[in-house]
């Protein structure tokens, strides 16, 4: 099914 | 000292407006080039960006940079005492302050209020957002489309698709009740009084989550128009400008995937 991913999957922290 | 004038309240209480659904709390940054701010909702799906440049305020001095631990209920409710025509005047000690102050004046200059709000230390991570990213697809729209769109579609369900093919976006939901479907085609003329502009260099699909979409749109008073970025496998870039370059607000949202 459909999953609804998270921000901090896509950015890092600095 | 850090102290910045705006000549009307309406600038900042429609920026509140439009991150305080989204953001319990966040750090206030102050420097020389102006006001900003990135935080992530609680679930962490969206992270919210608010740019106010300095030219966007009358009066602009920060001798050295600070970071405001702001509850956005709180400023909101301060905020609300300003009338939209007042001017609204934030002034703090950078050296370690435990409030802000806020100057409300009428026009005449016959009527100030002040207010001072209690900062927080608030422990924040910041994100990395890529600079200059190459989006597989950008659409441009009047921001009272972009409500028309999300307020509808988002009654219907959660799950929005937006394809975004040569000339044509197509925003489409599936719930318990129905599904819809809406197109929207690029305006022909450039002399078209509510343009719709759609750059493709590669068509994408993706899913996203309508409750987000929809409160994006308390940012519409902001700004005549929004642009949507999309990149197949990334997060939405969704951007309202404020006018003469004075800032922005800036959602990124992160897709619902296919597992």
């Amino acid at each position: 099914g459909v999953q609804q991913t998270r921000i901090d999957e896509f950015f890092k922290p600095h | 000292m850090f102290e910045a004038k705006l000549t009307e309240s309406t600038t900042i209480k429609r920026v509140l407006d439009a991150i305080k659904d989204l953001i319990q709390q966040a750090n206030f940054d102050c420097s020389a080039d102006g006001l900003s701010l990135q935080a992530m909702d609680t679930p962490h799906v969206c992270l919210t960006t608010m740019t106010l440049r300095s030219q966007a305020f009358e009066v602009y001095r920060c001798d050295r940079p600070l970071s405001m631990g702001i509850n956005l209920s709180s400023i909101s409710k301060i905020l609300k005492c300003a009338a939209s025509k007042d001017s609204v005047k934030i002034v703090a000690d950078d050296e370690g302050a435990d409030c802000a102050e806020f100057i409300f004046e009428n026009e005449s200059a016959d009527r100030i209020a002040h207010f001072e709000l209690k900062l927080m230390d608030i422990d924040s991570e910041h994100l990395s957002i890529p600079e200059d990213s190459d989006y597989q697809a950008i659409i441009s729209m009047p921001s009272a489309e972009y409500r028309r769109i999300f307020s509808d579609l988002s009654i219907i369900g959660d799950t929005i698709t937006i394809e975004i093919n040569k000339n044509t976006a197509c925003f489409s939901v599936e719930g318990d009740i129905g599904n819809g479907s809406l197109n929207l085609a690029q305006t022909d003329s450039a002399d078209e009084k509510n343009p719709v502009t759609i750059n493709v260099k590669e068509p994408v699909k993706m899913t996203f989550p309508g409750k987000y979409l929809n409160t994006f749109t308390k940012a519409v008073p902001i700004s005549e128009f929004v642009t949507l970025c999309l990149t197949d496998g990334n997060p939405l870039a969704i951007e309202f400008s404020l006018p003469d370059e004075a800032g922005f607000v800036r959602y990124f949202l992160a897709p619902k995937i296919d597992q």
